[in-house]
């Protein structure tokens, strides 16, 4: 499993949608000091609800809309971040009793897009060996993608609304969380690590290291 | 609520061994203040760079601080493995060597994960798969160029 | 008391626009937050990068900051001049045209004063007149090599 | 005028005597992580009293003795470092009435040395044209050298003392001090940027950043 696309609408200093094709394995980013690396990451962080607008250099969240979409605009503005991941591979997550689980919570808030995620997500079969492919029931999942969107719309006024959707569909920060879980990308795994945490860990006292590690067990 | 502590610290505390010892070719462990109660003190990152005394996180230099700090952000993800990790200029206080050891690293950490890093020097740029470069012209929105999808040579 | 720092602020800022000017090719100037009574509030730097709208220190990126404010530690250094100056890695958050451009205003004023200046970024180091190598062996003390008292080509 | 040369002994990673010869103009100090290349502007800090011991990663003065000295020795231990400046070109420093202010001072507290960086500092010639150095008294001067010395001694139980030199007489932390106000090396003047100063001016909130200026006005 990998990032297979990031797409940024008018976020920070990004205007317009831009497409960021991403491959597995290892990707440099590079360019001159506020060219927009570090917003590359704060999208991510942005769209996977990883973080709050401060984690995000924004002192409030209609910060993160580009400058110029709000100056120029009357109306509500919107900035949006999709990550779309590529799922092939993942067969060993468990297959079917995955599907219990997330149903009893899913009706539970009665939202229908978590089953649809997990429609997705839970029978991922593994790779089928060449030319069997036309027996597997799911063989129409041809894309194996799944993707989370966030939106940030701003009125006029400076208030906001932001939602979050798994595969087009609405859900809410938590089922977004429940299912990162599951896919191993938890908020304070730190497998992102920000411009200046370093010198943050240097920095820190005995105790708040300690505490990092309360928090992983 | 101790016992997982425990477990969690002692297997970051493997993993911080390794790591340290491949990226700075010393010794390094971590140490609680009291290890019989652990929640009663703290947590410090003890290295041993090759040749030297035993040394604090505070008695070193800036580049071998942000090595060991580094070493440990690594040990906690070996502890709780993902799909991708995105790093933000983690390099900026190595010298070129230690940027070279650091970049190995990585790219075998690729084979199992995706790892996508924003650096600004050279032997990391060399090292990767592919690099996608980024600009903002005067007063225009940021362009992402190069996104060169095939394995490519250095471009810096 | 207000005089005095009054002349100083009005001296540094010049000196501060002056600066940001050559380092960044944008504007930027100090700002007290209360220009009639200084000692009630602070002193913020704002910078206005080419073609960027202007903004304060906290929105933005790692080098745009630090570019900031080594301008006003420069801008400083012009209103108490002194014979002698030492840097200790100061451009580690910059980009390679970032420290190209520093390291030729630090050439042209080591013409009135010294510069000594601790760096790992080959630009730097390419733009000194001479390098002065610092290594220690394993468990050995620090050796201070190749002080080349000549004018030298860049030996990274 | 300009630093000539720095000479460390036994400071901090730099064991036995180490000379660091130095020339005006830009030089740049490289070399590997933790080799040392902080350590030489400790030294500087140092010797000039331009820091206090937390100012030099030290958490008291006597760790700036190198390990190994004080691991090995029996005895008292003694780290030193010499700051030799070059004054050719300081001429300008305003001749005679120099000599009659500091005399002031220094009869005041009896230290003959004072009077004798006098000598030297004050009555420096502006360099002769060629030729003609015969004529000038000052010519025994020949070397228009000044230099400072710091010693720090420790005894084995941890107790230690720190003595200041100019041009090898003692003198105070207060005269050093004004002989380099009078050479425009100020305390707080900025003219020396530690490793990680950039990042404390970024962090430091704007009521901090303006009492910088308090102190230069
Ligand atoms: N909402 C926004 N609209 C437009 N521009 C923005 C917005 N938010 C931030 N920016 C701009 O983005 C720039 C910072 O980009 P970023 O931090 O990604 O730079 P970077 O490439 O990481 O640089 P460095 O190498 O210095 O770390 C700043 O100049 C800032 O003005
Ligand atoms: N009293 C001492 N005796 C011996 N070694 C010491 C002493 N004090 C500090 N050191 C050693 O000096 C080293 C640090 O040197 P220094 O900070 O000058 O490195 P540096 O060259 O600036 O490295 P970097 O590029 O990482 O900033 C440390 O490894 C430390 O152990
Ligand atoms: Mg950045
Ligand atoms: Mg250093």
């Amino acid at each position: 499993m990998y990032i297979k696309r990031l797409e940024l609408s008018n976020f920070k200093s990004f205007g317009g949608t831009t497409p960021v094709p991403l491959l597995p394995g290892f990707t440099v980013i590079s360019g001159p000091n506020g060219s927009g690396k570090s917003n590359l990451i704060d999208a991510l962080l942005f769209c996977l609800g990883l973080a709050g607008s401060k984690g995000m250099r924004a002192e409030r969240l209609p910060d993160l809309v580009n400058h110029t979409q709000t100056s120029r605009s009357r109306s509500t503005v919107e900035a949006s971040v999709t990550v779309t991941f590529d799922l092939v591979g993942m067969g060993g997550m468990g297959g079917g009793q995955q599907l219990e689980t997330v149903n009893g919570n899913g009706n539970g808030n009665g939202k229908n897009a978590v089953s649809a995620v997990d429609t997705t997500l839970t029978v991922v079969p593994d790779p089928l060996p060449e030319g069997d492919t036309a027996s597997s029931p799911f063989s129409l999942h041809a894309s194996l993608e799944w993707s989370v969107t966030r939106k940030l719309r701003v009125t006029q006024q400076g208030t906001y609304t932001s939602n979050y959707y798994i595969n087009g569909q609405p859900c809410t920060l938590t089922e977004l969380h429940e299912e990162l879980n599951r896919l191993r990308v938890y908020p304070e795994g730190y497998n992102v690590v920000l411009q200046g945490d370093v010198t943050r860990i240097i920095s820190m006292n005995s105790r708040e290291r300690r505490e990092i590690i309360d928090e992983l067990a | 609520r101790q016992q997982a502590f425990k477990e969690a610290f002692d297997a970051v505390n493997i993993n911080f061994q390794a790591i340290f010892a491949e990226l700075s070719d010393g010794d390094g462990h971590l140490q609680l203040d009291d290890a019989n109660d652990p929640f009663n003190g703290g947590l410090n990152l003890v290295a041993h760079p090759k040749g030297k005394p035993v040394q604090r996180l505070a008695s070193m230099s800036g580049g071998e601080k942000s090595l060991t700090a580094l070493s440990f952000i690594f040990a906690l993800q070996r502890y709780r493995p993902s799909p991708f990790y995105a790093f933000d200029e983690v390099d900026m206080f190595l010298d070129g060597a230690n940027v070279e050891r650091l970049a190995r690293m990585i790219k075998q950490q690729a084979k199992q994960a995706q790892f996508i890093v924003v650096s600004l020097r050279r032997p990391m740029i060399e090292s990767s798969e592919r690099t996608i470069g980024v600009t903002q012209a005067r007063g225009a929105f940021t362009q992402v160029l190069g996104i060169d999808l095939l394995p490519q040579s250095a471009s810096v």
